[in-house]
């Protein structure tokens, strides 16, 4: 366990409570894809599994529940609690879009061809083009509430320093997980462009809008 | 024997 690591899994749980925080207190969900949330519980599901099979540490276990749990609670916020301020009209990613591909990858390759790795794989890669639907909404509208480029703000953080956390345990412990590296900065690519505008505007006091 | 692969990050 390094800082990098400690500090992306903090920036991950920050950015999930305060997707959580904006719902609850604004008691409205608009401007938040239900479509990304949906697919990063899939995610968490997929990945944890091995809750069941292996036991690594208890900080692993807590954290793994923890991140379910906000998972679905969110999902639920979205899609049952607060259904009404939900935008629908505005998330209409297409998911087979990204589903059929990920699904593909993760049969051809894999570390190996057995049904909890198939799925540990299928995780990593979904959990690289999840939060798409959230960008392609973003776009759509042209603009997002502050406390939701929070969220995104958070969320791309974790995703740098976990790039951070590889590069150190290559050269202190020799761990190289080319699956996990290879999805893990595909993903950061995609919030680069979002990471400029956030400095450009959104630290400067401004709403996050696009021309 | 087959390989278990241990993932230990989140």
């Amino acid at each position: 366990m390094n800082i990098f690591r400690i500090l992306g899994d903090v920036s991950h749980l920050l950015a999930m409570i305060i997707l959580l925080v904006k719902i609850w207190r604004s008691k409205s969900c608009a401007g938040i894809s239900g479509k990304s949330q949906i697919l990063f519980a899939l995610v968490f599901t997929t990945r944890y599994l091995d809750l069941f099979t292996i036991f690594i540490s208890v900080y692993n276990t807590v954290m793994k529940v923890i991140f379910l749990v906000c998972a679905y609670i969110t999902v639920y916020m979205i899609y049952m609690k607060f259904h009404k301020t939900f935008d629908r009209e505005h998330d209409s990613f297409r998911l087979e879009f990204l589903l059929v591909p990920v699904t593909g990858l993760s049969f051809l390759e894999n570390h190996s061809f057995t049904p909890l790795e198939i799925l540990w794989t299928f995780s990593i890669y979904l959990e690289s083009v999840a939060i798409l639907p959230q960008l392609f909404m973003i776009s759509k509208t042209g603009e997002a509430e502050t406390i939701t480029t929070h969220y995104l703000f958070f969320l791309g953080l974790y995703r740098a320093l976990y790039l951070a956390n590889w590069i150190w345990r290559y050269h202190t412990e020799n761990f190289y997980d080319q699956i996990a590296v290879v999805s893990g900065v595909v993903q950061t690519i995609f919030y680069c462009d979002f990471f400029y505008l956030y400095v450009t505007k959104v630290l400067k006091g401004k709403k996050l809008s696009l021309p | 024997s087959r390989k278990v692969l241990k993932h230990d990050e989140l």
